[in-house]
């Protein structure tokens, strides 16, 4: 079982976007996929139509007590896509900062709890929360990757580096170093902002940039907008062409670890 | 004194871009402006230079203990633009929820400490990070009027949904109800979803939604990256024409209170 989780602090760069086109894909491909859903805004659940305020269970009572496998099982929901299941969000995630306080020792609960899914499914991945906190904590010490999604313009490169430096911070808290690829998004190559954002990426995290892009493409809202996944709406369209060289690129990667 | 926030959980709808292109245009009329970094991402904090990680005061300091008008005014930064300054963020303020823990009483630190600047500012317009946390709630309960800037597109109603729920919970703590005014931004007339989406803006919404919309419009990346305030870079393009329209409107309604 493979974990990437798909995280950056900064807002609207396409974290849901690309959890949900590589999920997408990568179940087109046969891979039997877990999406988590870390976010209390919870984005990645209503996409798939899971009206998250009505379930009894969710990711946050992965923190309330320890769960054994039936439990965990029981909080994931099907979806229209045979190969993807959701483990969703609530609301009530929003609060779960507060409530933890001070209590030390929260940063494991996905890890263990992901661990027992492992002989169900071939990749995890998860979405995060554009703001660090113990869920995005959580998320990022449970991957084996983490995919930056990074738009290309001047705030989100300043953003990065936040993302970089909270990387660092945590590293020297575990053992393992973070893996990370840095992918650059909505890409439109009429703007000199972009392609010299690009150049600066490139320039300044070299081989940790993935050397495609991901372009503007409205197919992408439009697929949001009738909750099907990218491949499936539009599975020739430049965004998603893009998304599949990705995965292509992620896949050889993981291979070489 | 007039007190604005600018507010969504859903990340990347033009938070930042609203605040920082109605502060510019209120400073072109002569206003004193203040604008407020309350997101730990500190994108506005960004935008006018100033690097955070180098500063000795900021928006948490006000949580730490109560500060008198000169403190206060201390933790002010100047910008390239006579009429405005910042009361900058820090990346620290990510940790505020967790060391407030089940501390009380919190909800108006930044109500309390914005009063004290009343006679040196016209207007404070503030922006929020995408999440539901303490600083949020403090950036709501200080406010006049609350702006809430929505992308036109599936996922974004549906953050909204829940955008109007947290004001609703926490309108019940508070005497006076929530005045409120959507944006509809980031329009693009080619998309269907775009078209869709703002038509069920206003079915759901009505009278609370502005009647004209933000569209599409790539001078706000290039105006990002050059540190200038959108209307001084590109004062007659789109973009920046609807802002105008939009502060003509607010300014109305501010006028009927
Ligand atoms: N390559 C792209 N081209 C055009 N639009 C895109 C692209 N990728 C994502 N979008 C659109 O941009 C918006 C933001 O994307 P998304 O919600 O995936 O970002 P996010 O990083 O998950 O946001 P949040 O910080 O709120 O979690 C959505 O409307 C989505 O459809
Ligand atoms: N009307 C618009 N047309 C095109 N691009 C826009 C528009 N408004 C904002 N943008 C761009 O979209 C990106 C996101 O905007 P912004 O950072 O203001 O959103 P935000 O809601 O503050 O994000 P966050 O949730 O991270 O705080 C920026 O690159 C900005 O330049
Ligand atoms: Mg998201
Ligand atoms: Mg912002």
């Amino acid at each position: 079982m493979v974990v990437w989780t798909v995280a950056n602090q900064k807002g609207g760069v396409g974290k849901t976007t690309s959890t949900i086109s590589l999920g997408g894909l990568l179940a087109e491909r046969g891979k039997k996929v877990l999406l988590v859903d870390t976010d209390p805004h919870a984005s990645l659940s209503y996409y798939f139509g899971i009206e998250s305020e009505d379930l009894e269970l969710s990711v946050y009572d992965l923190f309330v007590q320890v769960s054994t496998k039936e439990q965990i099982m029981q909080t994931l929901c099907p979806t229209a896509y045979k190969n993807i299941d959701i483990l969703p969000a609530t609301m009530g995630l929003a609060t779960l900062d507060r409530s933890l306080g001070a209590k030390g020792g929260m940063g494991l609960v996905l890890k263990k709890a992901i661990q027992k899914l492992s002989d169900e499914y071939d990749y995890v991945l998860m979405d995060c929360p554009p703001v660090l906190g113990v869920l995005m904590v959580n998320a990022l010490v449970a991957s084996d990757r983490i995919i930056v999604p990074v738009q290309t313009e001047f705030l989100a490169l300043k953003g990065l580096d936040r993302m970089m430096k909270t990387m660092e911070i945590m590293q020297g808290e575990q053992q393992k170093p973070f893996i990370y690829t840095i992918i650059p998004t909505m890409f439109d190559k009429r703007t000199k902002a972009s392609l010299l954002a690009y150049k600066k990426l490139q320039d300044l995290y070299g081989e940790a940039v993935w050397n495609g892009v991901v372009p503007i493409d409205t197919n992408f809202r439009n697929a949001s907008n009738i909750q099907r996944v990218p491949s499936d709406f539009s599975p020739s369209s430049r965004g998603v062409l893009a998304y599949k060289n990705l995965l292509d690129y992620l896949i050889k990667l993981q291979k070489r670890m």
